[in-house]
Order: C-alpha cells, then structure tokens, then sequence
C-alpha cells in the first residue's frame, strides 16, 4: 500500500538518482498507466508533486491548536499513542474561506455574534468517514469568568445553490439551537456540529454555507465578560472533523468489525462515548497543565 | 570419529584469558546477521518541511545483514525459508537466498499542512520497521 513517501512524491525527484525508468508521478497521467499508484494518490502525488504549487498557509491560531492536538495523539518519534481509544485516525481543520459578520449587541443580552461562514471541505477523500465535528472558536487570552455564562447557539446550514437544470426544490437549510457553557480559563471554545454535518457529508457536500449566532446571558457585575465578546466577536471560527479514514494506507487501530461487535454502540451512546472522551481529554489537559 | 580424534589432537590451546560466553557468542550472533538497523532523517532534509509540520524526525529503521544458513525460530521464518537455502545451495544457485526483509511495522503519525491551507493530521500504517526476519 502507498506509504507517505509515495503519497509525497520526493519534491526532489529531479536529483533522484532514478535514470532507468521514470518515477510513477511523472508517467501520463491516465490511470491504465500508472503502475500499482491508486488514482486518488496520483492526483496527491501531480498536485504535490508541481513545482511551485502554490501552498496556502494556515493562519497561527490553527497551527497552535493542531500542535497540540498532535502532542496529545503522538509521541516525539510520531508512533500513535496506544492510550488513545478513539476511533478516527484523522483530524482536518478548515478555516472559512469566506466570512460575512454583523457584530450587533444586545442591550439585555449580548448578541456575542452573526456570522455568515463557507467552508470547503474537499480534502475529505471518499475514503473518509465523518465520525465527530465542532466549531472551534480561539480566544485570545485565556478568559475567567465568575460563573460560567449560559450560552445559546442558532445555527442554520444552507445546502449549496444547486446550479444544474435537474435539481429540484430550493435548498434545504438545517435550523439548529445548541446550548453550551463557555468553560473557565479555556483559550478555545467547541461548539458541537456532528448531527449538522454529518448527513451533508455523507452525501458528498463539500461547500458547506452556516450561518450562525450565539448569545450569551450578559452579566452586569462582570465587565470582563465584555472583553471576552469583543475579542471572540472578532475572529471566525474554524471547522474541526474528525474522521475514520478506511483507506489501505491509513492506520486502523484495531479491526472495526471486532471492535463493533464488541461494543456495538447506538448512535445515541456513540455521542456519549465521544463526549466523554472529550471530558477525558480536557481532564487529562487539566491535570497535564496543573502538573506541569 | 577420525576427524575428531584429530581434532582432539590439533585442539586449538584457547587463551586461558577468553571467556566462554564471548567464545560462544560468535557462534550464537555474528557480526553482520540480518537486524534492525536506525536511519534518522529529518524532513527537511528531503524539501519536505513545507508541509510536514511534525514529527520533526522519522526514523523507518531497516533490516540489514546475512541470513545464515538455518535460521530457526530466532527470525520467526518459515520453513520455506529453509527450503529455499537448499534449494539455492544444491539444486539451483540462480534460486536468490533468503533476503533480511521487515517482519513487523509500526504506524506514524503525521502532521501536514494541504495545498488549500487546511491542516491535517492523520496516522498511517506500516511506516516504521520493528522485527527482520529472512525470507
């Protein structure tokens, strides 16, 4: 199976000592030829493999956050952490690639933010299955706040405009009201989207448009909390999936279907099985940080 | 029997100061067997770094070395392998003798930055050598 080294396709390839045959990626690329190379990796490898192909690069918030997650899952040599019970062997991060905001404040309580988000996501393979997904809001400080404030979510996702002659009916759009409380101390906030997303993703929506507001009660005797508004009020989340990458190369860590008849999990539980992993996690976080 | 009345005779004298386990030892392991051996490669070194962010180092390992003539249970080989030496030293010598290849990887974790500025981590299998044996 493809390792990383043929999915990369050596950007050096021209000092390559190879005279004999040409490498894979530089072979024509219809698909009767390329020998043994999967036609997804082929594209990988042409896109990679152009000099020059312009790189757009991530924005530092996101770089930090997903350092992290890296730390949290690897070891410094990169070998996957057997502790890890989870099921997903990838994790893709997706900032917007357009944003639309109107910051409006309530007097009473204090509209947080409107946005107007579209997120592609076709870097998901058709090997990838959605297993988690959360919008990831990063504040800049670290904020603490007295009691930890209510917060209300209404999310609506628009199927994208449907531009060929056979689509029927005007888009559907999804209506979602989730409730969260903004954690103390915590620099980023995670606001849950699986049930949102994972249908459009199933059916191979890669343009997904949401347009979302939160509030939050607004607390008079605790002014911080209007730095903490300002600030999030700034910046567009990110979109955070979590996938079970089915493919030969991916890494399974056990087989999936002795792991499903041993713990054959309803959709319902799965979600209880993922929150607490993630209550694991931030635990674990906490007592890492007080540790240290 | 001859031979070893001879030998017995022409017994090499052993330095009194050689210790046994060292003179068993170039029996039990030689020098150059097949193993596992480290090659630690950064990915800057191969252009990589762009979109690699972690790990900084990769080490796959490799398995190098001699596979001597009957390698038993220590490579975990299977009896062809046996069958493969014989046939290359009495019937067919075009016959390749058995190779010191990977028996068992494990996976690494990767960290890349896409070509559309998304960040992804993800974990492939069978990226780093951990057991040779010949085959």
């Amino acid at each position: 199976s493809p390792t990383l080294e043929d999915e990369a396709g050596t950007l050096t390839s021209g000092e390559a000592s190879v005279e004999a045959e040409p490498l894979p990626w530089e072979q024509p690329l219809d698909r009767e030829n390329s020998p043994g190379l999967p036609p997804p990796l082929l594209k990988v490898l042409t896109n990679r493999h152009l000099p020059g192909a312009p790189r757009l690069q991530p924005d530092s918030r996101s770089l930090r956050y997903m350092k992290r997650l890296y730390k949290a899952y690897a070891t410094k040599e990169g070998i996957p952490k057997s502790d890890r019970s989870h099921l997903y062997n990838t994790v893709r991060l997706f900032t917007p690639c357009a944003q639309h905001q109107q910051p409006s404040w309530g007097q009473v309580t204090g509209v947080l933010q409107s946005m107007d988000l579209l997120f592609n996501l076709d870097r998901i393979t058709d090997h990838e299955y959605l297993l988690k997904s959360v919008l990831l809001y990063s504040l800049k400080n670290p904020v603490s706040f007295s009691s930890t404030p209510k917060c209300m979510c209404h999310l609506v996702v628009k199927e994208p405009e449907c531009s060929s002659p056979f689509c029927f009916g005007s888009p559907r759009s999804f209506t979602f009201n989730l409730q969260f409380e903004l954690r103390k101390n915590h620099k980023w906030i995670e606001i849950d989207v699986t049930t949102l997303l994972q249908p459009l993703v199933a059916s191979n929506k890669r343009n997904i448009h949401i347009a979302l507001n939160f509030t939050c009660l607004k607390n008079q005797q605790n002014p911080v909390q209007d730095e903490l508004f300002d600030m999030a009020r700034l910046m567009a989340p990110s979109l955070l999936v979590y996938l079970n990458d089915t493919s030969a190369q991916a890494y399974h860590r056990w087989n999936s279907l002795r792991y499903k008849r041993r713990h054959q999990l309803s959709p319902d539980q799965r979600d209880l099985f993922f929150y607490h992993k993630e209550e694991e996690l931030t635990q674990d976080r906490k007592f890492s940080r007080r540790r240290r | 029997d001859e031979e070893i009345g001879d030998s017995k005779a022409k017994s090499p004298t052993m330095p009194v100061s050689y210790n046994l386990s060292e003179y068993l030892k170039q029996f039990l392991f030689p020098e150059n067997e097949c193993q596992l051996h480290d090659f630690k490669l950064s990915f800057s070194q191969l252009k990589w770094d762009n979109w690699i962010v972690a790990p900084h180092r990769y080490n796959p390992r490799y398995c190098k070395g001699d596979c001597p003539r009957l390698v038993g249970h220590r490579y975990g080989s299977p009896v062809h392998t046996m069958v493969q030496n014989i046939i290359y030293e009495k019937l067919d010598s075009s016959i390749p003798r058995p190779s010191c290849v990977p028996a068992k990887y494990s996976p690494l974790s990767v960290l890349t930055i896409e070509l559309d500025g998304s960040i992804a981590y993800k974990e492939y299998e069978d990226m780093i050598a951990t057991k040779c044996t010949c085959q």
